[in-house]
């Protein structure tokens, strides 16, 4: 039915598989966000079994397409109103409804709520999931593909499979990686073992870091939006502060220019006279206009009266067009406007002696400047540089969705950032994504 | 005559058919499903869920019937070539 697709019998042919959220609930607990992170992470698990891999797309036709229905939706499994049936999939071999999954939109989903409340989300799309990949139910009671709502299932970065729906899938695409499929010699292979090994990933993918334990090389407010970045990858989050994925993306492949060998950016800021975006690595700079490097970049940052070796943050306030760069205990105060360097700088900065220095990464919002180090950051008033009460706080609690007691408890009930807050007015024309090349 | 499931059985029927434990009833004739062909479509209801198979649609098998689930049947329509659905072991 959809072009390209090649489900045959009980099974894929094709390993790379592309997936969508086409309707989402109307009143849902759930916002969109997670929802569709909740759909990578439900078939990320059976990725972790089989040589499929999962890739969302935007288009209109999907390989499994998602959709939150109601009541009578014409494909013969009308759903009841809340409770009863909660959710269906069709298998590979269905030659009309191959890929669709449907949830129930009048059911509470909910995701890391208490046991009887609500509908988990994740647990039930892994057991969907496993329907469009061609499982039928399960009498084991261990098995995800029991047919009855069984409660969460844990928390969905670190679920796996048990033994039972690994083998089972396994039976229909083979293991993981070729590699590790360790045939005995009396066994014969699985015919769908046989199936054309799927291309290997490049190996120049270094493992993306884990937003949840990791510290922060750089941060910066780019039209509205707040990008975090780590190594060769960046968290990106919305104008409503919420996470677009809670997997990192590659940054060369987003931020085109950038060279992939880079190991690490020091500091990102938009520059508020003309919404070019800077980045800045070592002795080196590169000047973005949207997402793609502008000519005649890289340059050294020597040519902003900076050391050579580079600067450890930056900033930049929207009022006045200043500029602050960090390195070690000095601060440099750089006069966008003119394109100069303010004379007194450098200056001991107003840090020192109030958080630890040198500091991996600022971030200034409409009133107030954030201090990112280590994973925790603080929020400090906006002229004298002072942490306010009730910091540090966990970088990961509060901007990268990680909950749980591995995160330090907030240190005091202030709310973690909101979008209202660190809205800048002076937001240039969005950046548009025109194409994300994840990882795996 | 065998004798027919009491009208008041509806709603475990209807279920029983709705996930593949019981064949649909006859629509031309009407015929109700017999007594006998419940009885063996809850075992096998109850032997699926991992209960005690009383054949009997006891509180262990009303509170499975009453639990949200997936909308797909557990026993699968035999295949149009004949052959069975695969059986899960």
């Amino acid at each position: 039915k959809s072009r390209g697709r090649r489900s045959a019998g009980l099974a894929w042919t094709k390993r790379n598989i592309s997936w969508k959220v086409k309707t989402y609930p109307r009143e849902a607990r759930l916002g969109r966000e997670t929802i569709r992170a909740l759909t990578h992470y439900a078939l990320k698990v059976w990725s972790e079994a089989t040589p499929l891999t999962f890739h969302e797309v935007g288009g209109s036709s999907a390989d499994v397409s998602v959709e939150f229905l109601r009541l009578d939706h014409q494909d013969g499994y009308p759903f009841d109103g809340p409770g009863g049936m909660v959710a269906h999939a069709f298998f590979p071999g269905d030659p009309q409804r191959a890929g669709h999954v449907h949830f129930d939109s009048d059911e509470d989903w909910t995701f890391r709520s208490p046991d009887d409340y609500g509908t988990d989300l994740f647990a039930v799309a892994v057991h969907e999931f496993g329907h469009s990949l061609g499982l039928a139910h399960s009498p084991s009671k261990r098995s995800i593909m029991r047919p009855y709502y069984q409660g969460p299932v844990g928390d969905p970065l670190q679920y796996q499979l048990q033994a039972d729906d690994r083998t089972d899938i396994q039976r229909l695409y083979g293991m993981a990686r070729p590699g590790s499929r360790v045939l005995h010699s009396t066994e014969k292979p699985e015919a769908s073992s046989l199936l054309p090994d799927p291309p290997s990933l490049p190996r120049d993918f270094p493992e993306f870091p884990d937003r949840c334990s990791s510290s922060i090389d750089a941060v910066a407010q780019i039209r509205g939006e707040t990008f975090f970045f780590k190594g060769q990858y960046f968290w990106r989050l919305t104008h409503g502060q919420h996470l677009t994925s809670l997997r990192p993306a590659l940054s060369a492949a987003f931020w085109r220019g950038l060279p992939r060998s880079l190991g690490k950016v020091d500091a990102v800021y938009e520059r508020h006279t003309d919404h070019r975006i800077l980045f800045f690595s070592g002795p080196l700079y590169w000047v973005f206009k949207d997402n793609g490097v502008e000519e005649g970049y890289p340059r050294p940052v020597t040519d902003f009266g900076l050391p050579q070796g580079g600067v450890d943050a930056a900033f930049s306030w929207p009022h006045d067009r200043k500029t602050f760069f960090f390195k070690g205990g000095l601060q440099w105060c750089y006069e966008e406007a003119v394109g100069r360097m303010d004379e007194g700088s450098p200056t001991h900065t107003a840090l020192g002696g109030q958080l630890p220095t040198p500091v991996d990464a600022m971030l200034s919002g409409s009133d107030e400047v954030y201090a990112f180090k280590g994973r925790q950051y603080w929020k400090l008033e906006r002229h004298s540089l002072k942490p306010e009460k009730g910091y540090p706080r966990s970088i990961a609690r509060d901007w990268l969705d990680c909950t749980g007691e591995l995160y330090p408890p907030p240190s005091a009930p202030t709310s973690p950032p909101t979008g209202a807050k660190l809205q800048p007015d002076w937001r240039g024309p969005p950046l548009e994504v025109e194409r994300c090349v994840c990882p795996s | 005559r065998p004798v027919p499931t009491p009208a008041d059985e509806s709603g475990e029927v209807a279920w029983l058919t709705q996930y593949g434990y019981l064949p649909p009833a006859n629509p031309v004739t009407g015929q109700l499903q017999t007594w006998e062909a419940v009885t063996s479509a809850i075992r096998g209801m109850q032997r699926f869920a991992g209960v005690p198979e009383t054949g009997i649609p006891d509180d262990a098998t009303l509170a499975l019937i009453r639990t949200p689930r997936c909308s797909l049947p557990d026993v699968l329509p035999a295949r149009k070539n004949g052959r069975q659905w695969r059986k899960r072991r």
